[in-house]
């Protein structure tokens, strides 16, 4: 994730792109 | 003079923060409007000096933004283990989670930061917790290609089951 100081911090998807289990 | 108590203490201007807590303390744990606070910011970040000032000054290590991201899940992410040390030495959840039931073990194995999966690791992480979507940490590691930190779980998990 980009960090920006305009916007507050952000986790990401975990599994983004990942075929579901 | 712009910037809010959030975006000083994610550019690690200690002093700064420091005036500005001066004037307004009630600053400490300002919830921003996604409930992040500036230790969350200055964790995000990896700006250690700011989060063992907060923390010195009473910051709640355990307040969770609005989606349940926390300072140790962003620390996690970001791969700052002597964050991740300070934030647990302060008996802050190692196993929270959040909006996609991300816990820190699996923000970190995601991020592939192999010194934070040590560290959550040796502190007791749980590695049966998985993401919404189903991952482990191990399974994780395997499907985004880590092999390294696969090997760091696959050692620990043997470490646990040896008659040692």
């Amino acid at each position: 994730s980009q960090l920006s100081l305009y916007c507050s911090p952000s986790l990401p998807n975990i599994t983004l792109g990942l075929p579901a289990t | 003079d712009c910037l809010s108590i959030h975006q000083l203490a994610a550019q690690g201007d200690v002093c700064q923060v420091a005036v500005h807590l001066n004037k307004d303390c009630s600053l400490l744990n300002k919830q921003d409007d996604r409930g992040f606070t500036p230790l969350m910011w200055a964790a995000a970040f990896g700006e250690k000096a700011v989060v063992d000032y907060l923390l010195a000054e009473g910051a709640d290590p355990k307040t969770v933004a609005w989606e349940r991201e926390s300072a140790l899940t962003l620390a996690s992410m970001g791969g700052f283990v002597d964050i991740v040390k300070s934030l647990l030495a302060l008996g802050v959840d190692i196993n929270t989670y959040d909006w996609n039931g991300g816990t820190p073990i699996l923000y970190a194995v995601r991020g592939n930061h192999i010194q934070c999966v040590q560290e959550l690791l040796d502190r007791g992480a749980d590695l049966t917790i998985e993401s919404d979507s189903g991952y482990s940490p191990t399974a994780l590691a395997v499907a985004l290609g880590h092999k390294k930190i696969q090997k760091v779980l696959e050692e620990h998990v043997l470490q646990l089951y040896s008659p040692d």
